[in-house]
């Protein structure tokens, strides 16, 4: 499965 | 993490401080639209859920929970400490017109349709006009208290450091935009364009917040 992107901003 | 990142948060931390300055100083929470700060916490309730299973860095996580932390105090204040301050009937836009759309947008546009993706998504939606009842209140009374125009000054300006910031990423990182956050990013900032005219034309020359009849 694709993986969640990661948000590294708030 | 650049320089106009940095600031930017530290924009967006100062706002709230100017906030919470402005309520325990004056007592009140007069001029402020319990709309816009409930907004704020769906947001970042909405955003932040990746706390539980995700670690950035210290300085994300510590970030995440004080602006959770303090947005539901904000709350807090306004709803049982300072009730009496706070006056619903010209708190009056129609957040459903917020809500509705922002939840039709982030189910069309988001990185992966999942529960955590889609409530990223439409926490920066809902975040680009959340101040929206804030500013109609603030049209609809047509002053300010000169501290609520700091607090929005600088809530804008931590939207606009924003901008250089997607840009210097695009330079320094091969090319990485994140089209979600910036397309929602340019709306928010754009509300602020009227506010900061008079900020600066009116607040900063000494002047009393005030529109034009």
């Amino acid at each position: 499965p694709e993986e969640e992107k990661t948000h590294d901003e708030l | 993490m650049n320089l106009f990142r940095l600031l930017g948060d530290l924009s967006h931390l100062a706002s709230i401080f100017i906030l919470l300055h402005k309520i325990q100083t004056t007592r009140s929470c007069r001029g402020i639209s319990f709309k816009t700060q409930a907004l704020y916490v769906t947001v970042f309730v909405a955003r932040y859920l990746d706390l539980f299973y995700r670690y950035v860095s210290l300085y994300n996580s510590v970030m995440k929970l004080f602006f959770i932390a303090s947005s539901v105090y904000i709350l807090y204040l306004m709803k049982y400490k300072y009730r009496p301050t706070n006056d619903p009937s010209i708190d009056t836009f129609r957040i459903e017109y917020l809500l509705g759309p922002c939840v039709l947008l982030s189910l069309i546009f988001n990185y992966k349709f999942s529960v955590t993706e889609v409530l990223w998504s439409f926490s920066i939606f809902l975040e680009s006009v959340a101040i929206l009842p804030q500013l109609f209140m603030l049209q609809r009374t047509g002053e300010a208290e000169t501290i609520t125009t700091h607090y929005l000054a600088a809530l804008g300006v931590y939207r606009a450091l924003y901008i250089p910031n997607w840009i210097y990423r695009y330079i320094t990182e091969d090319g990485v935009v994140d089209p979600i956050a910036v397309t929602a990013g340019l709306v928010q900032t754009g509300l602020y364009i009227d506010f900061f005219y008079v900020y600066f034309t009116k607040v900063l020359q000494g002047q009393k917040f005030e529109l034009p009849a």
